[in-house]
């Protein structure tokens, strides 16, 4: 971590490196490109802290290993956070990829999808964004909304999404979710097939229940 | 169809066919797919839901009748299509395998074509490959994979089974010394395999070199007996996954020959000396492997789960918005598409970084052909952080895709409950989620 500045980072945690630099993110924007900044500097933040934590307590002579057990509750967090950046950032990336090929419709759907993801984590992250970032109450209701009407917008398509995952009813195998969604009749047909409907009556009620409601048992 | 989900599918504003294949990567990849899965849905291999009602071992006897059906179609697609086992193509096929009904809790077989035989290739040697994977592909022996121990799991420098060369005689005696030593876990090792790849640590020259691979047989090729020194069994039911026949292992002085370990990074030679891999992370190389196939296997859970729950909430009508009004789609609940909408998304999501991830996994194959050991590091921690993140995200939108259809989600007949039971699992196989997250946080430290 000390080194960063001097040593060649592998892709994944390059971002570690501009994060640092000053003026990467003075102003909070609600954009998608703005969302995966400020994960960035989360994820940078979450791994500073935990190292100049495991960093203080060895000096302070707690053994490494104490010391990296007893700050191994921030390094999951930093580690999840390191992984939320890459998921983000490499479906955002699919997306500008898929930008030439695909039609306006498909598109369209898709950057909902993008935008949906985005926004989600970055609600259910606020905590971390509030802690490093100039993310204000204004701009937190204004995500909120944005969530909000990305729901609405995908209304519509939510059937055509799933069917679009092109999964068969014989891979379904689910009473309530076949393509035809004739939900209770297959729910009743899937009840009638129960072995224990098989006699009107079980052999149990003579046996035990039987006795017992009478008070013999 | 139902009106009301016919009419959902009239509103779609964009071409079905269209996102299918982008999901797929392609029209070729979707035409593939349909082609696998349209012979693996046929009648003779889709299981009925009778099986619900089933005992312990009658789901494993079923599970074992048709797994063998629908394995050997796998032959069938490899002399059509002639991929190997590190081909897209093999993982794809596998992917429809064990998505398919059949196998909606499991296959005994699983860890054979997931585990055993990317382990051979990974660690193996060019001709402990040509003697083991014929022989592996046409399943005249049938492998697991055992690693993790009853008192040991996913701290593998820890495991307590031995193996011990013997230059006198050119073998090596492994043992399990103590209950906690004892394998545990391994899919397939109950009943079904008859080798099993065991991890256990190396002595020679009366010292220890960590953890290596060894090819052991478990049970006779005729009679299926275990063989001298070995106990096994099944460890019995779990939550999910039961037609898989999870297993334990006791060794008591199973002589294997020196051939038997596999020697791609490190060897001892038949003096006993001990030749160091390169780098001791090599030996995770199938592990690597399998979890890469386990982001994208969770993709495929959730897709299924939020597929489910879409189409049940687009017919279910609840309650009524305004007074007076029939009662409507439960879909139309923000609250609802609040639980739906993030899992559709999050499928996409996690299918494009397993797609980054076996991408960066078959650059390193290439790389270390090459002799470069460069991107190790790297391709462990994403593997480790994604793993995590993936699986977690993944069992937690499932369960909410089941509470998204109230009572009817809880029924086995909806899918649901086998399909979480399936995704919980991959959160503890192949390394616990915490310890895997503290992997990448060791490599994040270290950077």
């Amino acid at each position: 971590w000390q080194s960063l500045d001097a040593v060649k980072l592998t892709p994944t945690v390059a971002y570690l490196r501009n994060t640092r630099e000053k003026g990467f993110l003075n102003k909070w924007e609600n954009t998608i490109e703005c969302i995966i900044r400020g994960m960035q500097v989360v994820a940078m933040r979450k791994i500073q802290t935990s190292v100049e934590m495991l960093e203080h307590r060895v000096l302070s002579g707690i053994p490494m290993e104490d010391a990296w057990n007893m700050t191994s509750l921030q390094l999951v967090a930093a580690a999840e956070a390191h992984c939320r950046v890459i998921i983000l950032s490499s479906f955002y990336e699919n997306l500008n990829r898929v930008q030439t090929t695909s039609s306006p419709e498909l598109k369209r759907v898709l950057n909902q999808l993008v935008e949906l993801y985005t926004v989600y984590w970055a609600l259910e992250k606020l905590g971390d964004l509030l802690q490093w970032v100039p993310i204000s109450q204004k701009d937190i209701e204004g995500l909120k909304l944005w969530y909000e009407q990305l729901l609405e917008k995908l209304r519509p398509n939510a059937v055509g999404l799933v069917d679009a995952f092109d999964l068969r009813d014989e891979i379904l195998r689910s009473t309530i979710g076949a393509y035809d969604g004739r939900v209770y009749e297959r729910l009743m047909e899937e009840a009638l097939k129960n072995p224990v409907n098989a006699e009107p009556v079980n052999k149990t009620y003579h046996t035990y229940l039987k006795p017992f409601m009478m008070g013999k048992l | 169809i139902n009106k009301d989900l016919q009419r959902e599918r009239e509103k779609c504003t964009f071409n079905i066919e269209e996102m299918t294949s982008y999901i797929d990567g392609g029209q070729e990849n979707t035409k593939k797919r349909r082609e696998t899965e349209a012979v693996l849905s046929k009648p003779e291999f889709c299981n009925d839901s009778s099986q619900d009602y089933l005992s312990h071992t009658e789901k494993y006897e079923l599970a074992i009748k048709q797994s063998v059906e629908l394995f050997s179609l796998l032959r069938k697609f490899q002399n059509e299509r002639n991929f190997s086992i590190t081909d897209d193509d093999y993982r794809d096929v596998l992917t429809s395998l064990l998505g398919s009904s059949t196998m909606r809790d499991g296959s005994p077989l699983g860890v054979h074509y997931i585990m055993f035989m990317p382990a051979i290739l990974s660690l193996g040697t060019s001709e402990q490959q040509k003697y083991w994977l014929p022989r592996a592909w046409s399943c005249s022996i049938i492998g697991a994979y055992a690693q993790t121990e009853l008192g040991h799991g996913t701290f593998i420098r820890g495991l307590e089974a031995t193996a011990t060369y013997d230059p006198t005689t050119q073998e090596f005696v492994l043992n399990t010394p103590t209950l906690t030593s004892y394998k545990w876990w391994p899919g397939g090792l109950g009943r079904t395999a008859n080798y099993c790849i065991v991890i256990a640590q190396l002595y020679t020259k009366g010292k220890c070199h960590g953890v290596h691979s060894f090819i052991v047989q478990v049970r006779d090729e005729e009679t299926h007996h275990p063989l001298s020194g070995i106990k096994v069994g099944d460890i019995g039911s779990k939550l999910g996954l039961n037609s898989v026949d999870n297993g334990y292992l006791g060794l008591d002085n199973v002589r294997i020959p020196r051939s038997h370990m596999l020697m791609k990074h490190a060897q001892v030679l038949e003096d006993g000396t001990y030749v160091k891999s390169k780098n001791s992370k090599l030996n995770y190389g199938a592990m690597m492997f399998v979890r890469t196939v386990i982001v994208r296997d969770t993709a495929n859970f959730l897709s299924r789960a939020v597929t489910i729950a879409v189409r049940f909430s687009a017919v279910r009508r609840q309650c009524q918005l305004k007074s007076g009004e029939p009662e409507c789609q439960i879909l139309d609940y923000f609250t609802q598409q609040h639980k739906l909408f993030i899992a559709i998304a999050t499928c996409h999501a996690i299918r494009i970084s397993a797609n980054k991830l076996w991408e960066t996994y078959n650059a390193f194959n290439e790389e270390l052909e090459a002799g470069s050991l460069e991107k190790l590091p790297e391709l462990h921690a994403l593997a480790c952080c994604l793993k995590a993140v993936c699986t977690s995200d993944s069992t937690t939108l499932i369960e909410r895709c089941r509470l998204a259809c109230g009572g009817h989600g809880y029924m086995l007949s909806s899918n649901l409950p086998l399909t979480y039971g399936q995704a919980t699992a991959a959160c503890t196989y192949e390394g616990d989620n915490t310890v895997l997250l503290l992997q990448t946080a060791r490599f994040l430290a270290k950077t």
